[in-house]
């Protein structure tokens, strides 16, 4: 499969997080997300979306990440909170 | 699973249509009846009850918004993120429903770029009383935009859907949990227009076929949807069976690819293995990823070990993934997995029992059963015999284009062409007697 290019990589995280799948980064220690943490997140949102839960961003994640969506998040900050933990 | 969120105390909520979509088609009158029946699949089963007023505190404010509009959930324009509501509670906000305004809203539209007002709608205040997100693929309250539902006056929420909502408000009085919500008459329910209000736009195409008095080229089923084929055009149902619009799409807008003078196709059906979808046209074959052609075709129908000729009818059997292939008096199976034909094929169609030989398609249906289509009626086949049921053929229009006034057990198909007319709205002047134009309008 295609390796995401870095703009996905970038779009998808915007995406995750704008849909709580990944915690916003933390502005006070300046935490950035690691690609641990990008791997768990990309599979949550997978598995939500009914794709396989590979954890990478396969083009069908990426496709379905363009598909026209709610805005609303699809889990609340703390669950994205509790998964990162 | 996802968690609940909070809910209405209250059983009577007020709603209120403030802004309009400035660059839509849809009236204000379309966009206030399609509210009010997406309101309306709520409270049909819930003790909710809703009703419209004017002024700014509705309970559920509903604005079309464009890019940001200070709620911290920007709008991005076409496609993107398309609309949001606020959870029930105390702030003024909760309940506020918004609709991007640079989306192209639709109302029974089969425009593939349209996003359909009243599907989003229901899904939003689905929010508004209190539902959040989950990722059951039936669910309306899936986060990602699915397509049309179907007609606002026939639609049925999932079953799941319901059971979630009634966790939060119980059963309204009136339904039972297995009783279907009836639509009483003689309440004032706003009106919803057949066809877009601006007809000028959408006339009837002159080669556009009336598919209550034809027989169609190829019937599928795709992706979980019906898709009926006429020439150069396609009607599409949606998983329950719903007609997504009245007018018909033009196969060359939506499968890109296919030969521009290709007037017509013989035969579809989409692959149990990787889900692509197989055109068939005289000795020829097309695949699909979605609804792009792929590079390298079309190529000839010797692939599958068919002889030259062409296909009446295809269809994959979900019992043993293999697909099914007919021409005249003959069937072949072919099996998918190892790319080559059965042994012991071509053989006698006969060996389906009640089946007529040369049909126009065939579609293997969601309900298990298998389906033959011929002229203008249909036969059903269950699970994996080989054998019609009692009772059929049916009448193909009737039962599943919308279509009323048949007679199934006419004395033939095409004989049976006057006893049918298309229920809603269509000109047809072909039967004007008294050279006046004869409409038919039923709702």
């Amino acid at each position: 499969a295609p390796t995401p290019t870095a703009e996905d990589i970038n779009r998808g995280v915007d995406w995750l997080t704008r849909f709580g799948y990944l915690p916003p980064p933390d502005p006070v220690t300046g935490q950035l997300q690691t690609q641990e943490e990008l791997s768990k997140a990309i599979k949550a949102m997978q598995e939500f979306g009914g794709l396989k839960p590979t954890g990478i961003l396969d083009e069908a994640t990426l496709e379905l990440m363009k598909t026209p969506r709610c805005s609303l998040p699809d889990l609340s900050q703390s669950e994205a909170t509790r998964r990162k933990r | 699973n996802i968690q609940m969120v909070t809910k209405w105390n209250k059983r009577n909520l007020s709603w209120r249509v403030r802004t309009f979509p400035k660059a839509s088609s849809l009236g204000h009158d379309t966009v206030r009846a399609l509210m009010y029946y997406a309101l309306k699949v709520w409270s049909d089963i819930t003790p909710l009850n809703f009703h419209e007023v004017a002024g700014n505190n509705a309970d559920i404010q509903i604005d079309f918004s464009r890019a940001d509009h200070n709620d911290g959930y920007p709008f991005d324009g076409p496609g993107g993120t398309v609309a949001h509501a606020f959870f029930p509670g105390d702030h003024h906000t909760s309940g506020d429903t918004h609709f991007d305004d640079e989306e192209f809203w639709t109302f029974r539209s089969s425009d593939v770029n349209g996003m359909d007002l009243f599907a989003v709608a229901v899904h939003e205040f689905g929010h508004a009383i209190g539902l959040a997100h989950i990722s059951d693929m039936e669910s309306i309250m899936r986060p990602y935009y699915q397509g049309p539902v179907g007609d606002p006056l026939k639609y049925n929420l999932p079953y799941d859907d319901k059971v979630r909502i009634w966790q939060l408000y119980g059963v309204r009085e009136s339904v039972s949990p297995t009783a279907k919500p009836e639509v009483n008459g003689d309440e004032d329910h706003p009106f919803l227009p057949d066809l877009p209000e601006n007809r000028s736009t959408i006339q009837p195409r002159k080669d556009e076929p009336d598919r209550c008095n034809t027989h169609f080229d190829a019937v599928a089923q795709i992706r979980g949807e019906a898709f009926f084929f006429k020439g150069k055009y396609f009607w599409r149902l949606t998983r329950n069976k719903h007609l997504v619009s009245l007018q018909p799409a033009q196969i060359h807008r939506f499968w890109r690819g296919l030969p521009l003078n290709m007037d017509s196709v013989d035969a579809i059906y989409e692959r149990t293995t990787d889900h692509k979808i197989v055109f068939f046209k005289g000795d020829r074959y097309w695949v699909f990823k979605d609804n792009n052609v792929e590079e390298g075709y079309p190529r000839p129908i010797t692939d599958f070990g068919l002889p030259p000729g062409g296909v009446d009818a295809a269809f994959s059997w979900s019992h043993n993934d293999k697909t099914y292939l007919f021409k005249e008096n003959l069937f072949w199976c072919f099996n998918e997995r190892e790319h080559r034909m059965d042994d012991g094929y071509p053989m006698e169609t006969t060996l389906w029992k009640g089946i007529p030989t040369a049909m126009d398609d065939a579609m293997a249906w969601s309900d298990g059963s298998t389906y033959f289509f011929r002229g203008k009626e249909y036969w059903k086949v269950l699970d994996n015999k080989m054998q019609a049921e009692e009772g059929y053929p049916q009448i193909t229009a009737r039962d599943w284009l919308v279509c009323s006034d048949m007679q199934s057990d006419g004395p033939s198909a095409e004989s049976s062409r006057t006893g049918a007319h298309s229920r809603q709205g269509q000109h047809d002047e072909s039967r004007s007697e008294n050279a006046y134009e004869v409409c038919s309008c039923t709702s």
